[in-house]
């Protein structure tokens, strides 16, 4: 079979001032995990390795870079699933981790479960050595800005988003 | 929301999607990413996709396994993309995008939103694209 990797960056709407920077990031993360597969290495570890690369990116939506919630706090959710198998972990309101996707496949390997959530997700990443980041590394000057006018009395974040996915 | 779908030399498929959510959500709000179906699903005798976009729609319709639904139907990644991007906007008036590989090799990003951004290689060329 001839290796293929395919990548997004997030769907909604992206201006036009930062649209080289995504258009920059999807191609390392395709390339990264290209790299990967034409070494012979699984689509399992492709997909990861190229998830981390857009995570470490202040770009986008994902590990460094993650909008905030109401409180201006950053909580994260992954996914990972293998084809062969059907097996798949995940974790939902992970905090002070760099990398959920990272987090989320050791869900996978390491427990009989498919989804671990907010502190049992924590607690789990202390188990498993996977190192405590502070909040504030994982916030960047935009996404502080968009949570504060966010806050202003006559705006509708969730709503304003719907149309822009 | 990032993710990420690929095939190996060997045919095996898998999915990778993470997210920090919308901006502003309630503390404890998930949206689609973690739930498997939704954010992504994997399945060697199918493909791949991950999804992005306005995650209440993608788990109403559990966009990622309704995508593989319809390749098990016979259609192509595009026809299955389209067909169930669709689907989430007719049915709950909800836009996104998937990126979906099928087990032998065939790909496409698709989206309903204005803009996604995305890359692809296969056969040693890079390709990428954030406009419809």
């Amino acid at each position: 079979m001839k290796p293929v990797i395919v990548v997004h960056g997030g769907a909604g709407t992206i201006l036009k001032d930062r649209e080289e920077g995504y258009r920059t990031g999807v191609k390392r993360a395709a390339l990264k995990g290209y790299s990967i597969l034409k070494n012979g290495g699984s689509a399992l570890d492709a997909v990861e390795e190229a998830v981390i690369v857009m995570e470490d990116d202040p770009h986008f939506n994902a590990g460094y870079g993650s909008v905030l919630n109401e409180k201006g706090d950053v909580e994260m959710d992954a996914i990972i699933m293998d084809g062969k198998n059907l097996a798949s972990g995940a974790v939902s309101a992970v905090r002070c981790i760099a990398n959920p996707i990272k987090l989320a496949r050791l869900v996978m390997e390491k427990t009989d479960h498919m989804l671990l959530t907010d502190q049992g997700a924590s607690i789990f990443a202390k188990a498993q050595g996977v190192p405590e980041v502070s909040g504030e590394m994982l916030v960047t000057d935009r996404s502080r800005e968009r949570w504060k006018a966010n806050l202003k009395p006559d705006s509708n974040p969730v709503v304003s988003q719907i149309g822009l996915g | 929301t990032v993710g990420a779908v690929a095939i190996d030399s060997d045919g095996s498929v898998a999915c990778a999607t993470s997210t920090g959510g919308l901006t502003n959500k309630m503390v404890g709000r998930v949206g689609d990413t973690a739930c498997i179906g939704s954010g992504g699903y994997a399945d060697n005798l199918v493909g791949a996709t991950s999804t992005t976009g306005h995650g209440e729609s993608i788990m109403k319709v559990v966009l990622a396994r309704l995508v593989l639904h319809h390749m098990e139907q016979g259609m192509t990644p595009e026809e299955a993309a389209d067909t169930a991007l669709s689907y989430m906007k007719e049915r709950v008036n909800g836009l996104g995008g998937v990126i979906v590989i099928n087990n032998s090799g065939g790909w496409t990003a698709k989206f309903s939103t204005k803009q996604m951004s995305w890359a692809a290689v296969a056969d040693d060329q890079l390709q990428c694209g954030i406009y419809h």
